[in-house]
């Protein structure tokens, strides 16, 4: 299994490669793609080496062929589709984050339980209901759920996804969620950040 | 130095012995405390550690004096100012969260550039221009700023919060900011979280 830390990085030599590959560079060692990012060229042979063969050693990598072989293992030239369920303050804020599209995440519906949110337009995305939510998924092949709704109701939206047959939810809502094995669930808890916050409020380095 | 999950586990042990003090319970001993939260004794012990003496080896802790203890070095007696800077989509929703009240931190003042924003009221709290903000963080003292502008505006933003005085900056923004060293920035990253999501779409498990 490949560390998140390892996918992360990848992000980063990608953004690098592309940066070069802008500036008509035919070749780049490890130690060079390393030094801008502070990583040693050890950590970055490392990193690339968990997928197969990428350089001649002792003359680096090829830009562009390290460029496209990075792209096609980030997905970069694949899109999904995503639902929003919960399109109160954080939903509906969510909806018109520029953030989905530079990933290849279409945000293709929005789902929400309050008969006055149902049938309005938000930002492009027709608001359904929950109660349509399993077959509208199905039908766009929906692969990423995200969760927006107060905790009590999150568990029930994330078994109506799951059961759906999404394969990863971003959840906002602070509940641990239980879902079946094969699904990934990335949590965003403000609380434990505000937590972290308010210990060094109080406790901060005396300066 | 303690560490950040140490922190984190405190908030738990604290929820843990307010649940026990609701139900009357005069002692809890670390294996106890542990157990419910998966941790073992140890670890529970090790990280009471840190903040002195708590409790008599071999009998446990006392309920009520270890939930004041963690209170107290976990700020929950004290609350603090809090300032919005970008009132915007983001911006708007965290003015609606109730977290932030929960932690004791008080959501007393909104910035925004936008002279179409400036004088108007966003969940009780007044907009107002960023041209005064250091006059109000002096005056309000705040100790926390909440960035939630583009990326391009947010060093500047940061900027005029240290230099009025806050200790704390929460940076929603996708940009890495420079604090002097006293200055503790805690960064939310969403599209961090969505390149692992992509990656995890790309290349999941086969089910
Ligand atoms: N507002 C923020 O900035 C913020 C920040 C971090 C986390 N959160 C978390 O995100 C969640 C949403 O917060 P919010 O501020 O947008 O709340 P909100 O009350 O403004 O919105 C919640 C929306 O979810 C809908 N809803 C409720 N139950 C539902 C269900 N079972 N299925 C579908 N829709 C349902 C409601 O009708 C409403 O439109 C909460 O769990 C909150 O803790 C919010
Ligand atoms: N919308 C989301 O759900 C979301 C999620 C994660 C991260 N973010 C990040 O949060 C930030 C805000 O996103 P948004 O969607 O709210 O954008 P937005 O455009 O809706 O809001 C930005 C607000 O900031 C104000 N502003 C711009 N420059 C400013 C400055 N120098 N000082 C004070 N105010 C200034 C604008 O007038 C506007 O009101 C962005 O950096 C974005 O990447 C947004």
């Amino acid at each position: 299994k490949i560390p998140e830390t390892t996918i992360s990085r990848l992000f980063l030599y990608l953004r690098k490669v592309t940066e070069l590959s802008k500036l008509s560079m035919k070749r780049v060692s490890s130690a060079e793609l390393g030094e801008s990012l502070n990583l040693g060229a050890a950590q970055v042979r490392k990193d690339l080496g968990y997928f197969g063969q990428f350089g001649v050693s002792g003359s680096g990598y090829v830009v562009t062929e390290l460029k496209e072989k990075l792209s096609k293992i980030l997905s970069k030239h694949k899109t999904f589709n995503v639902a929003i369920v919960g399109t109160g303050h954080l939903g509906s804020a969510l909806l018109a984050y520029s953030g989905f599209e530079k990933q290849g995440l279409n945000l293709v519906a929005a789902f929400d339980t309050d008969v006055n949110k149902i049938g309005k337009q938000l930002q492009g995305v027709e608001i359904e209901s929950v109660s349509d939510m399993k077959d509208i998924i199905k039908e766009k092949k929906i692969l990423l759920g995200i969760i927006a709704v107060p905790a009590k109701g999150a568990q029930d939206v994330a078994d109506i996804l799951t059961n759906a047959g999404v394969k990863c939810i971003l959840n906002f809502a602070p509940k641990h969620l239980n879902v079946p094995e094969e699904v990934k669930v990335r949590d965003v808890d403000l609380s434990r950040e505000l937590e972290m916050l308010s210990y060094f409020l109080g406790n901060g380095k005396k300066v």
